[in-house]
């Protein structure tokens, strides 16, 4: 799986992913990728997620839609709410993988909670940076 | 000029540390440098995000080491099926697609879906039919193949196991049920 989220100069944010599901795949299964606000969402009031890991779980936690109703309606902020949905919700549930996220002040977080997670992440004042493991 | 921003994923798992050689451990880093900074350059030019995202996340499609477009992984049958989305945070809007086997890249597919198809989310064949409608630029099987994700295939076809992304451990298919 692939992904991209991205703020630009008028403050607009965006996400898009890409997969080709599982090895071995059978009766047309469909993951998380495709599916609005369970492994992809965006809005400029809260952030933009792009979701990549075991499927069925993300599906069943709403992960991305989630992550933005933690800010909208309680107020967390983008690393809480992040931390909170990877870190806890589906770690507890099971669900392995992880997650790119910024939110409208340009915020860039990227957990998981699998070995690692290939990644890359630039701001207007920062350098690229580029990580596979913690 | 204002803030900008941009991070791109190439999947989660990873193999083992020291099965990771740096020869290959610095083909995903470029693959991952190439795609950010052709999202990058849009964005510093004043381009939108959703321009930048499309970009992007077309250039991990097209790099075969990651799980999408080009480096799909192989279904039980041995074909490949792709699934992509994209949405505006501006409008809210999004379009979504599943279950494609010959487009180059799915995500412009979902993007055209959003804005040219009435819809959010098409599947399968006549999700293929839209994007030949949309001159989509479209590949047969042996564009999608790559040896190392026959290999994987090789090793659990027989089963009912499948793999993540970057992994060397099999799941077993009631696991999902919790």
């Amino acid at each position: 799986t692939v992904g991209c989220v991205a703020l630009d100069q008028y403050g607009n944010l965006a996400a898009a992913t890409s997969t080709g599901g599982m090895t071995n795949k059978r009766f047309g299964r469909v993951g998380d990728s495709s599916i609005i606000g369970a492994g992809t969402y965006a809005n400029n009031n809260t952030c933009a997620i792009s979701c990549t890991g075991h499927g069925e779980y993300f599906i069943r936690a709403v992960v991305a839609y989630d992550i933005s109703c933690l800010m909208e309606y309680k107020g967390l902020s983008l690393k809480e709410a992040c931390d909170f949905v990877v870190k806890e919700k589906l770690v507890k549930m099971g669900g392995e993988g992880g997650l790119i996220a910024i939110d409208s002040y340009g915020n860039i977080e990227l957990p998981f909670n699998s070995a690692g997670m290939y990644r890359a992440w630039k701001n207007s004042d920062t350098e690229l940076q580029i990580r596979i493991y913690e | 000029m204002k803030k900008y921003a941009i991070a791109i994923h190439g999947g989660a798992g990873t193999i083992l540390r020291h099965l990771m050689f740096t020869e290959k451990e610095n083909m995903y880093k470029q693959g991952l440098q190439d795609a950010i900074t052709i999202g990058e350059q849009i964005l510093k030019m004043g381009g939108s995000s959703l321009d930048a995202v499309e970009s992007s996340v077309s250039s991990l499609e097209n790099f075969p080491l990651f799980n999408a477009g080009k480096g799909a992984v192989f279904t039980n049958k041995g074909t490949h099926e792709m699934d992509a989305s994209i949405m505006d945070g501006l409008t809210l809007e999004a379009g979504a697609v599943c279950g494609v086997s010959n487009i180059k890249n799915p995500v412009q597919l979902a993007r055209l879906i959003k804005e040219k198809s009435g819809h959010v989310f098409l599947s399968g064949p006549d999700a293929e039919a839209f994007a030949h409608k949309m001159s989509l630029p479209t590949a047969g099987p042996e564009y999608f193949y790559t040896q190392e994700r026959f290999n994987q295939w090789q090793e659990v076809k027989e089963t009912d196991s499948y793999q993540l992304d970057h992994t060397d451990k099999k799941e077993n298919s009631e696991k999902k049920f919790g």
